[in-house]
């Protein structure tokens, strides 16, 4: 999800 | 994390820090493109909306809080500092950097993962990131020649796009569904745009003569 991805990486 | 966005993301931070002391300690941005650090901080701005609302770890929130101020503190240098803004070259830094934002939001509308307001921003923010060094690399073809800060800034972004890329191969082979063709097609195409730089960088520093 993109909650996921927008923590994942700067 | 792996060491490969371990070192991604403090060449980044390296990269931005060079730019903001230069400018800081000897008051000028002669050979900056102020247009390329515009896009930055929209990048920054559209992709960090989550800083306010959700806490992942201090390294990430600190990382973000690094590239926010960076970036909008050297466009502030350039565009509102009197002695900075007197070394701005005006003239040559005319890449209209306004299509590249247009144009990136047009394709974030059509081409997205999820259409929701956060998705399509952060889609957005990861195309605008992709073109937002062209007017520097376009301003540094047009004064020919380029003082060694700002070779050294532009190299190590690219050396970050690089390392980057390095992490999403690492991370293919050790996470069972690590796929994001978004992330990885406009990571592509930003660090190609590097590559002709990197290739006059080095033949620059093999034959130890000034990069023009």
């Amino acid at each position: 999800p993109l909650q996921q991805r927008m923590h994942d990486e700067l | 994390m792996n060491i490969f966005r371990l070192a991604g993301d403090m060449t980044h931070m390296f990269s931005v820090l060079v730019l903001l002391l230069k400018i800081h300690t000897i008051k000028s941005c002669a050979g900056v493109s102020v247009k390329t650090q515009e896009l930055y901080a929209i990048v920054f701005a559209t992709r960090y909306l989550d800083i306010f609302t959700s806490f992942v770890s201090i390294y990430n929130t600190f990382m973000k809080l690094v590239f926010l101020g960076s970036s909008f503190s050297i466009v502030w240098y350039m565009r509102y500092h009197k002695a900075v803004h007197r070394t701005y070259d005006r003239e040559q830094d005319t890449f209209r950097h306004w299509f590249l934002v247009l144009s990136c939001l047009l394709l974030a509308l059509l081409i997205h993962e999820k259409f929701t307001f956060l998705e399509v921003l952060w889609t957005f923010s990861l195309y605008l990131e992709a073109v937002a060094i062209l007017p520097q690399l376009v301003l540094l073809q047009r004064t020919r020649n380029i003082d060694n800060l700002t070779g050294q800034y532009i190299f190590l972004l690219g050396g970050y796009r690089g390392l980057y890329i390095l992490n999403w191969i690492y991370r293919y082979f050790t996470e069972p569904h690590f796929v994001h063709w978004i992330t990885w097609i406009t990571g592509l195409v930003q660090t190609l745009l590097y590559a002709d730089f990197f290739y006059y960088y080095f033949l620059s520093w093999k034959n130890n003569k000034k990069l023009n």
